[in-house]
């Protein structure tokens, strides 16, 4: 039950990770806009 | 940890009674012997899977913490760059602050729907889906691409026309029928002029931007001064009618449209009325002539008409 516990949160683990690399991204692309708009 | 004990009462509890009825039943007893070896095994591979796990748990657990640290430092640099662009903005317009309130309110809300803030600093991303973060920041990225153009684009159109209509003097309604359906939102006194000026705004505002102010001529009070802002994006609700009271009461239309944007696009679809009909015709002709029979006949009505008029 310990193993299946830590296998699950692992598991979320990985997909908030996943999305907050995919957030990271997304902001990353808006930032570069906004400073193409600038320049 | 004493594995063996609990190794062994689970194997107690599997046990056949008729095992025990039959304890010379040697061969058994191996079996079970050979079973509590391989769960302790298993058990000591759980064991190590579950100090992996834990490790592994672990990495993720502050990769997870290293990033949300570095989505907040680009939330930051991004929202500043965004004021400090904002701010470039209304400095390089700042007779366009009214027309760009609606935008930046727009936005706000937009920021407002991404929920970004509160999603980083506390790092939980668990009620976004991240198809719905793609899609809001395209929508994002639309809208900050789009902007500019937009507010630019309308201020250029901002074309400013003036129509002088004949009205009864008696008549103080200030009311120009232009074709099209009109709001009035306010009305003053000039210096210049002891009538009142009323302004209206298209009844499409506010997806069409054009503004209109009545007043009577100072010159001759038995005109009306109509000066139209803007360019309608759309067709007067009368400007394709074929009944007569829109006719009636578009006669002081038709000045306002050739004069106003409005005119340009009743001309067109005038033109290509014509040309329809134009068309319409040369195909009506080459059918005709192509036809042997229509030929004929026409010959021979012809010359029946000739040799009449001759006999007469």
């Amino acid at each position: 039950s310990t193993t299946s516990a830590l296998v699950d949160e692992l598991k979320r683990v990985n997909a908030e990770n996943k999305k907050l690399t995919e957030m990271l991204t997304l902001m990353c692309d808006n930032y570069n806009v906004l400073r193409k708009q600038l320049m | 940890m004493d594995c063996s004990s609990f190794l062994d009462i689970s194997l107690d509890l599997n046990t056949n009674p008729f095992d025990r009825n039959f304890p010379d039943k040697l061969p058994k007893k191996e079996v079970k012997v050979s079973t509590s070896a391989d769960l302790e095994r298993k058990w000591l591979v759980k064991d190590e899977s579950a100090s992996e796990l834990r490790e592994e748990l672990n990495r993720v657990n502050s990769e997870n913490k290293k990033l949300t640290e570095m989505l907040a430092t680009v939330c930051e640099k991004y929202y500043a760059l965004h004021s400090h662009l904002e701010k470039l903005q209304s400095r390089q317009s700042p007779e366009m602050d009214q027309t760009e309130q609606p935008t930046k309110k727009r936005k706000q809300d937009t920021d407002e729907l991404l929920g970004f803030p509160i999603g980083l600093g506390s790092g939980k991303t668990e009620n976004s889906s991240s198809n719905e973060d793609h899609h809001q920041h395209e929508q994002k990225n639309q809208l900050l691409s789009c902007k500019r153009p937009v507010v630019t684009d309308s201020f250029n159109k901002a074309k400013i026309s003036t129509v002088y209509v004949p009205a009864d003097s008696s008549d103080t309604s200030l009311t120009v029928k232009d074709g099209y359906q009109w709001r009035k939102y306010g009305q003053k006194v000039t210096r210049d002029n002891p009538s009142p000026r009323a302004y209206f705004r298209c009844s499409f505002a506010p997806s069409c931007p054009v503004k209109k102010k009545v007043q009577r001529s100072a010159e001759d009070p038995s005109l009306l001064v109509a000066t139209y802002e803007g360019t309608h994006n759309h067709l007067g609700p009368n400007a394709f009618e074929g009944d007569a009271t829109s006719q009636v009461g578009s006669s002081t239309v038709t000045l306002d449209l050739v004069n106003g944007g409005g005119g340009h696009r009743l001309a067109l679809e005038k033109n290509e009325r014509g040309t329809m009909q134009d068309v319409l015709v040369q195909q009506m002709a080459s059918s005709l002539t192509k036809d042997s029979k229509f030929t004929a006949a026409l010959a021979a009505a012809i010359s029946g008409r000739l040799l009449e008029q001759s006999r007469t």
